[in-house]
């Protein structure tokens, strides 16, 4: 990957790291 | 019926939280099935947020992309301003997982009017943060700057040190 790849990464990163512990509660 | 409704959008929860995701997008799925039966557009709603999360950790990034746009059409029927931001914060996070990135900064613009609008200043942090991203891919680095440094203005008054 390049640089800006990574950089472009980060917030993505950020987000699907809350997204694995966020669920819709019935 | 509503209550194996709700059954299977706990079971699907349950899996997801496992990283059992395709067992999770199968149970999602009867719940969205079941939803649907009762004409409930608020479970409706959940259980397409529920897919596209659990289609982005299968990697299924356009999958994840129209089960998040239905979340969104739905959230804007019910009139329910906060979770139409999370769709869209989504939505710009998958499509720069497809490194499509002018149609990230759409979502992105969407979702930091919205957290503009409510006051929410983490959300507002974040969506400068991810469109100074989007900006740079394109090599638009004026606009990158001026999100990057909007970010850091938030981040100061939030506190956020990271």
């Amino acid at each position: 990957p390049t640089r800006m790849h990574v950089i472009q990464v980060d917030s993505v990163q950020r987000w699907m790291e809350d997204l694995r512990h966020m669920t819709e509660v019935e | 019926r509503p209550a194996q409704g709700r059954t299977y959008g706990n079971l699907g929860n349950t899996q997801y939280l496992l990283s059992n995701f395709c067992n999770a997008v199968d149970s999602h799925k009867m719940r969205l099935l079941i939803a649907k039966e009762f004409g409930d557009l608020a479970a409706e709603r959940r259980a397409y947020c529920n897919l596209g999360n659990a289609y982005i950790f299968l990697g299924e990034f356009e999958k994840a992309a129209e089960h998040y746009k239905r979340a969104l059409q739905l959230a804007r029927h019910l009139r329910d301003r906060a979770v139409e931001a999370q769709a869209c914060y989504s939505l710009g996070n998958t499509y720069t997982l497809l490194q499509d990135y002018e149609r990230a900064i759409d979502y992105h613009l969407k979702h930091l009017i919205i957290a503009q609008d409510l006051g929410d200043k983490v959300g507002e942090g974040r969506a400068c943060w991810s469109l100074g991203n989007a900006h740079t891919a394109l090599g638009n680095h004026d606009q990158a700057m001026h999100f990057a440094e909007r970010h850091l203005e938030i981040s100061n008054e939030t506190g956020d040190r990271c």
